[in-house]
Formats: C-alpha cells, structure tokens, sequence
C-alpha cells in the first residue's frame, strides 16, 4: 500500500484484503470503505497515502469513542472478569493484581472458577506472584459464594479492589450463562452497586465469534469493559472495531504476553498503526 | 444460509434466459462472503473461489432449472473434498510405545485434549501415560495431575526445573518399565513466532522420535490460523489436527484455513470440558456448519 501511486480500485482490493485479514469482518470493512469512498469523492483526494492515513482516523475514532480506564474509585472496587474457555481470564488477573500492588493498592483475589481442574492452584500462583489474598473454597465450591466472602473479606481487610475469577464458559451454554448472572447477582448482596466493573476477556486470534460473544456476555451480565489478550502474537484483534461501533462496548486493556507486566491500556492510535504494519 | 441467500442472488436474475457468467460471479461472490463470515481465511478462499468457478461456468449450472441449488451443491462438494476423508486414529506405531505429543498456541485445549485422547485410548485398550511437559504455566503440571486422577491414568512428571525434553525422555523410559504403549505428552501453549519455544519443540522432537504431533486449534480462531497452522508445520512437522470447542457457535472456517496449508487431516474435534468430550471428525458436517 505504501508504494502505490494512485487511488484506484486495486487501492481498495488491498486495503479490503489488509482488514478482513485482520478479522475486521465483512461488513464492517465494507462500511468502512465505503465511508472512505464517499471522503475520497467529497474531498477530491488523489494521494493514495492520505487516503490510508484517513482510513487509519476512521477506524481510530470508532475506538477512541469507546475506550475508557479502570478507576479504584469505591472501597472496595469489585471487579468481575469474565469470558469464554482459555481466552487469558485467571491470567489478566494476575497482571491486574500485579499492576495495582505496584501502585501500592490492597488487592484481594477471589477463586471463583470453582469448576475446572486446578483452576485454584493457577489463581494461588499469581497470588504468590503480586504478594496479594486470595479466598478461596474447595473446588467445587459455590462460585457465588466465593464471590460473596471475598467481597465481605474485603471490606472488612480494608482492601482496595477485588479481582474475581470466574470459570470459563461458552455463551452457547445458557445454564452457565445463568449461574454467571447469579453469581453478579450475589455480589450485588454483599456491596450495593458491585461489581463495579465487569471486563469480558477476548482472545485476539478469535474471529467472527467474538461478537456472538460480546453479545450474549452482555445481555447475562452487563459488561464495562474488553481486556484482548494475546496480541503479541500475529492476530490483529480487528473485531473490536465492529465491538466498539456496534455495540459500544469500551475496549479498556491489552494482553501482550504471559508475564505480569504484559498488561496496557489500550491505545487506539497504537492499534490502529498495528493493524496496517 | 447459503443457499436462501444464491436464491434470491438468482432470483433477481431470472427472466433474462440463461445463466451467463456474469451471473455465476455474481453467485460466487455470495459464496466468498459467506466463508468469510464463517472465518475462513482470504487468501484460502480466493484460491476455492476459483476451484469452484471452473465447476460453476460448466452447463451444469448455466442450464440448470435449479441454479441455486446447484451452485450450493458444488460447494458442499468442493469443501468436503478438501476437508479430506475421515482419518479419526492415532497410527499407533509398530514398535510400542506409540508417542503422541500436542502442541499449539496458549489456550487453545491441549492439556484437556491430551486428557481426553488418554481416556479414548484408554478405551480401545490401550495403556497411555500422559506426560506432563509444560513447565510454566501454572499449576499446569496439577492440572494434568488432576485429569489423570479423574481416569485413573498414570501421569509422568518431573516437576517444572527440568526441560521437556529431558522429561521426554524420562517418560520414555518410564513407560517401557510400568508397561504403558503410548505416551500422551502435553506441552506448553506458544506463539508459532516464539523461536526460543518453537527450539524447544523440535529438540523434544529431535530426541523421542513422536509418531503422531497434533496440532491443537480453537475453532473460533480467525484469520490467524493460516499463520499459525503453516508455522507448526513448517517448523515442526504436523500429523494431524484436534480442533476443540466446537460445541460453541462458531462457524469454525479456521478448520478449512488449517486444512488447506498444511494438507494434514483433522482427526478429532473437541465438543465439550468433560473428558468424554472427544469426537471423531466428520467433513460434510463441518462443510455445512462453514456454509451456515
Ligand atoms: N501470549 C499470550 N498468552 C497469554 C496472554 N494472556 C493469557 N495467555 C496465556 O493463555 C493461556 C490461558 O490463560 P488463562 O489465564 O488460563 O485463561 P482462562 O481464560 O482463565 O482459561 P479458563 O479458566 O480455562 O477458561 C495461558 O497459557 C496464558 O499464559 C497474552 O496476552 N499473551
Ligand atoms: N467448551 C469447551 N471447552 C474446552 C474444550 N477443550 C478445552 N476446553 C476448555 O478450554 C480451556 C483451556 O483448556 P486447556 O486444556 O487448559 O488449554 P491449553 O491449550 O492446555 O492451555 P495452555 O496450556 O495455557 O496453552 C479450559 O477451560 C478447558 O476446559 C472443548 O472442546 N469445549
Ligand atoms: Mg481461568
Ligand atoms: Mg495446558
């Protein structure tokens, strides 16, 4: 793209090809390059590198929209991470406990993935890991009652924010869906307003399907933010471009690795200039 | 689905007489959107768009009274075609134990995998021993530890401050003496761009000589899967393919992606977190799912 010399319609074929393949989607992309299609004619634009430059403003502007950071801002903060099997959930936790230790914040831990085998034991190493609590049940204890003791273990300890673990489930499975809202539910006895946040955690390397599952999160359990994980691979992560202008929903944080520190905030320029190298 | 969607495509072009090629493009461009949503890969679906072209300007269709309906018959066609026949075995080797190992990008189901493909083989009579070789994740050693309790199946382990390979090979030598003839190692989940990991599997390769390496891929994987797919199998060699959580609602065009460059089979699909959740690979049902 960078050596073309004129707008013409191999332009358009290779920019469509850039973002399906960055699974922006179909529909998405087509919108997008038909916004772009209406600018190029309005404006009479002829450079085929400032045409680039305004798909790249387009795109960053549907997410800037919608990104948004997490503020510790009720004592304690209660947040919910959520989404389906093996996105990085029990790990973004883990970076997240890490992240608010360093800036010096009581953290506690819930293991409320009660339900996978050594999911427990996974959650007790980060816990060692960020030198933070955790509560935690024997497995195949009540999530909701973890849930709730570990909220009520915060308040009393004084603890700053509440990291709660939950086991994955597909959205597909309506039974599990219903025990994530009652576990919500539940919180919602222990502090009035909890959990203040709800982050749903998307795997970059998904397709199409993470706005099924955005979607249906939604309806179950309200979601505040989207931490996308694994970009450090070669998946672009596209699909919170149709997230974001869809359903406007926040993309908060990013997953660039499996250490504690490959957490960040999620920079829509960034992004953007990923999504095109 | 598809098929509703070439309708009303040829419906708008009925009264005109016969198909022209115009028409059929028109079809196929339908097709292309259609396996784009289900997450099939581009550049995999530009090159079965122009399979299917050759087959869809032939009078079959441009004659047909039914067009439509013969477009979504090719299709299905071509895409069971590539999908390949049903190869749901490990080739157990003639010399036992028979060495397994499951390798893929982090979350993707390896670890419940190797579980499930140990209770399968445990079935048809066989004596597995899961061999716990991922060395970082953690508790990752636990959670195998876990599964193998559940199937009353030996687990081989030498904690996580020995590499896989010397792992390996203590679990060669471990089957051999408590009579198991297959090894079912997991592995830790790696980026296919990770050449410090990517090392690690083909020393572990290198050393125990595995008869079959499955590469393990999440069904709801996007575009991605062609890179990943095609690096396993370039750098490491892949036998075959376990494609898991399939009993979610993704379209799963990923499996088309995988299986068009690497050529290898998928030879199970996963259908749940139980261990009993293991099924063999069945194409046309994969086809029409792709198709929606
Ligand atoms: N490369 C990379 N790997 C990650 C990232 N986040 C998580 N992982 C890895 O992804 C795998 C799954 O992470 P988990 O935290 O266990 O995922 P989960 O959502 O809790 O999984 P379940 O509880 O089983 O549903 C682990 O191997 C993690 O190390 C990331 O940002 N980059
Ligand atoms: N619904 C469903 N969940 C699955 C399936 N296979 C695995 N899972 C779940 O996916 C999550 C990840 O599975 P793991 O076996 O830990 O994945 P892994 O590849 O070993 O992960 P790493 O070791 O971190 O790379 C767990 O929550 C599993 O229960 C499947 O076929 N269907
Ligand atoms: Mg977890
Ligand atoms: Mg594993």
């Amino acid at each position: 793209v960078n050596f073309r010399t004129q707008i013409d319609e191999e332009l358009y074929e290779e920019l469509e090809e850039i973002l399906i393949g960055a699974d922006v989607g179909v529909t998405t992309t087509m919108n997008l390059l038909e916004r772009i299609r209406k600018l190029v004619r309005e404006r009479k634009i002829k450079d085929p590198k400032e045409l680039t430059e305004l798909l790249k403003e387009e795109i960053a502007a549907i997410l800037k929209d919608e990104s948004d950071d997490i503020v510790l801002n009720q004592e304690p903060k209660v947040i919910m991470v959520v989404g389906v099997n093996g996105v990085g959930k029990t790990t973004t936790i883990g970076k997240l406990a890490h992240r608010f230790q360093e800036e010096g914040k009581k953290v506690l831990l819930a293991a409320g993935d009660t339900f996978r085998a050594a999911a427990i034991d996974q959650l007790e190493v980060w816990a060692g890991r960020a030198n933070v609590e955790i509560i935690k049940h024997s497995a195949g204890a009540d999530a909701a009652a973890v849930a709730y003791d570990a909220i009520v273990a915060a308040k009393s300890r004084g603890a700053d924010v509440v990291l709660v673990d939950t086991a994955g489930r597909l959205h597909t499975k309506t039974n599990l869906m219903t025990e994530l809202s009652k576990v919500k539910r539940v919180m919602g006895k222990a502090m009035e307003d909890a959990p203040h946040e709800v982050l749903l955690v998307l795997d970059a390397t998904t397709g199409q399907n993470a706005l099924s599952q955005t979607k249906i999160f939604t309806e179950a359990v309200d979601i505040t933010g989207v931490v996308l994980t694994k970009l450090d691979g070669t998946a672009k992560g596209g699909i919170v471009i149709a997230i974001a202008s869809e359903m406007g929903v926040p993309i908060k944080l990013i997953g660039v690795g499996e250490k504690a520190e490959d957490l960040r905030d999620f920079d829509p320029e960034e992004f953007v200039e990923a999504l095109f190298s | 689905g598809l098929t509703e969607k070439l309708q009303s495509t040829f419906k708008r072009l009925r009264g005109k007489g016969k198909l022209s090629e115009k028409d059929v493009n028109a079809a196929l461009r339908e097709v292309k959107m259609a396996l784009l949503e289900a997450d099939v890969n581009f550049k995999v679906v530009k090159d079965f768009i122009s399979i299917l072209k050759e087959r869809a300007i032939g009078a079959e269709v441009l004659e047909s009274l039914t067009p439509a309906q013969h477009v979504v018959k090719i299709v299905n066609e071509e895409l069971t075609r590539l999908m390949g026949g049903e190869q749901s075995k490990i080739n157990i080797a003639s010399k036992p134990p028979t060495i397994v190992m499951l390798v893929g990008l982090q979350g993707a189901g390896k670890t419940t995998s190797a579980g499930k493909l140990a209770k399968l083989m445990h079935k048809q009579g066989r004596r597995p021993l899961l061999v716990a070789g991922d060395i970082y994740r953690p508790a990752a050693i636990k959670q195998l530890q876990v599964l193998g309790e559940q199937l009353d199946i030996p687990v081989f382990t030498m904690g996580d401050k020995h590499s896989p390979v010397d792992i390996a090979k203590g679990a060669l030598q471990q089957a051999k003496s408590i009579n198991c003839d297959m090894l079912i190692i997991d592995t830790a989940g790696r980026l296919h761009i990770d050449e410090v990991l990517m090392e690690e599997l083909k020393a572990v390769k290198d050393h125990i000589h595995p008869h079959e390496i499955l590469l393990v891929v999440d069904a709801m994987t996007g575009q991605d899967a062609v890179n990943v797919a095609e690096t396993f199998n370039e750098q490491l060699g892949i036998d075959g393919v376990i494609l898991t959580k399939l009993d979610g609602d993704t379209r799963g065009g990923a499996a088309l992606s995988v299986r068009a460059v690497t050529n290898r089979p998928i030879k199970f699909v996963g259908m749940g977190e139980k261990l009993d959740a293991l099924e063999p690979f069945h194409p046309e049902r994969l086809s029409s799912r792709i198709l929606g």
